[in-house]
């Protein structure tokens, strides 16, 4: 364990965190892709399976355990709890033009050819792209809630410090884990435009993020 | 090289 990848599991749960308090205190979900929150609760739901399988450290496990439960949770306030708060409208990308190439790379692409790590590859190469119906659903709208931008930044945070990480493994400890790293790197790229938005709009007290 | 099969990210 390193700072970089403490700082950025923390950054991760208060990502979550804020999402989720959003949506609960306001009682709305206006303006949150539930198709993104689905797709994380897909990403855990595949990745964390070792968790019967292997102990890593009681760090591990815990972290495993509040991700799932705090994003399935998020993904019952959206449909369940306050869906008729639910913008199904804007909220429309087509999620199968993510699960397919997703589904096929991690059958094509991975360490080896047994369930368990190509669910684990699925949910890597997933994690990449799940924010895509969210970041979408912003430019259809044209504006953001700056809490949800708040979400938006800690999330993109999250992958910058896990890049740091594996910098610091990899002169460190010699670890270099291909599949996450290329994913990640793609996952991060994802969020620059967003960072430029974010520090020119939202920190600037505008408040909203409201696109060009 | 540690074998990537050993998984202690989340």
């Amino acid at each position: 364990m390193n700072i970089f990848r403490l700082a950025g599991d923390v950054s991760h749960l208060v990502a979550i965190i804020i999402l989720l308090l959003k949506i609960w205190r306001s009682k709305s979900c206006a303006g949150i892709s539930g198709k993104s929150q689905v797709l994380f609760a897909l990403v855990f739901s595949t990745r964390y399976l070792d968790l019967f399988t292997v102990f890593v450290s009681v760090y591990n496990v815990v972290m495993k355990v509040v991700f799932l439960a705090l994003s399935y949770a998020t993904v019952y306030l959206i449909y369940m709890r306050f869906r008729n708060s639910y913008d199904s409208e804007n909220d429309t990308f087509r999620v199968e033009f993510l699960l397919v190439p997703v589904i096929g790379l991690s059958f094509l692409e991975n360490y080896a050819f047994t369930p368990l790590e190509i669910l684990w590859t699925f949910s890597i190469f997933l994690e990449a792209v799940a924010i895509m119906p969210q970041l979408f659903m912003i430019t259809k709208t044209g504006e953001a809630e700056s809490i949800t931008t708040h979400y938006l930044f800690f999330l993109g945070l999250y992958r910058a410090l896990y890049i740091a990480n594996w910098v610091w493994r990899y002169h460190m400890e010699g670890f270099f884990d291909q599949i996450a790293v290329v994913s990640g790197v793609v996952q991060t790229i994802f969020y620059c435009d967003f960072f430029y938005l974010y520090v020119t709009r939202v920190l600037r007290g505008k408040g909203k993020m409201s696109l060009p | 090289m540690l074998s990537a099969a050993y998984k202690d990210e989340l």
